[in-house]
């Protein structure tokens, strides 16, 4: 493993994007994950369409919350290329899907995977580095006043309640950390990500990590 | 409701910097995080869950290790 390593130093991350009054945490770090590993595969990096997940996974609750797992689920069986995020924007509440024909340009999934990698987070950063940015879900009730630095206390493993997406770590300093990219806006926490230690399962970081093939 | 009263964001406010001195109080060294005022400040922790907390937990497999073997099932 480097000591070092991240997706954005490699252009293929997209932009911090703001959730705002919508608990719809599952459809942004799941269309990270997409709009990540489409552009690892050449692609051009583009932001696709938060919305139509939220509008149109429909085992989850919109902006009433959902499970990444689900979402990905819903992806796979049913091939739904994600257009977009200029085609069908973010509005920050729940809404009707809209459906695209099969000729519309956009992303669908091949396939995805998911697994508990806690005790195992050198592994988990194996897959980071081969597969792409990773979509975990993580205990961020203390993140509420989260300004910057490594989290390592005042959140569990087992209470996960936020879908964010990590896209590299860091173990050059004394205390080695995931970098998650957070779906707050980029004022929130540093430029919009949150530092979390490696090691420990800190906040539940590997104990549900997804991750999306193109 | 949203969004909340003044009288209500100046108390979920108050109630911020309280938490931020204990939060804080776990500092040992520079890396560690610190808390403090940002834009969910106004929020008391249970707004803050219902808004911005909108994800279920789920449960995966463990990953395989590579080099892990299965047991037969034998007596």
């Amino acid at each position: 493993l480097p000591l070092r390593f991240d997706w954005r130093d490699k252009h293929v991350v997209t932009k911090v994007r703001n959730q705002q009054v919508c608990g719809g945490c599952w459809a942004f770090s799941v269309v990270g994950a997409v709009e990540s590993v489409n552009a690892i595969q050449g692609e051009p990096l583009e932001d696709l369409s938060v919305q139509q997940v939220i509008d149109c996974s429909f085992s989850n609750y919109g902006c009433r919350g959902g499970s990444p797992l689900s979402a990905l689920s819903w992806l796979n069986k049913t091939h739904v290329k994600l257009v977009a995020e200029s085609e069908y924007p973010f509005k920050a509440e729940n809404g009707l899907c809209h459906y695209f024909s099969s000729s519309e340009s956009g992303v669908s999934i091949k396939n995805y995977s998911a697994y508990d990698f806690s005790d195992q987070e050198d592994e988990m950063a194996r897959a980071l580095l081969s597969l792409g940015p990773l979509i975990v879900v993580v205990d961020a009730v203390s993140w509420q006043d989260y300004l910057g630095g490594i989290i390592q206390h005042h959140c569990s493993s087992g209470e996960a309640n936020h879908a964010v997406l990590v896209t590299g770590f860091d173990k050059t300093g004394n205390t080695p950390y995931w970098m998650v990219r957070n779906s707050w806006g980029d004022s929130w926490g540093v430029d919009g990500y949150a530092h979390v230690k490696m090691g420990g399962n800190t906040c539940g970081i590997a104990d549900s990590v997804s991750a999306v093939f193109v | 409701t949203w969004p909340p009263s003044r009288e209500r964001g100046a108390a979920a406010f108050r109630e911020s910097l309280n938490r931020h001195r204990y939060l804080n109080s776990f500092r040992h060294e520079n890396s560690t995080a610190f808390y403090g005022i940002n834009q969910f400040s106004y929020l008391f922790p249970e707004e803050f869950k219902a808004l911005y907390l909108g994800s279920k937990t789920f449960r995966s497999p463990r990953y395989p290790t590579k080099g892990q073997t299965s047991i037969l099932n034998v007596s």
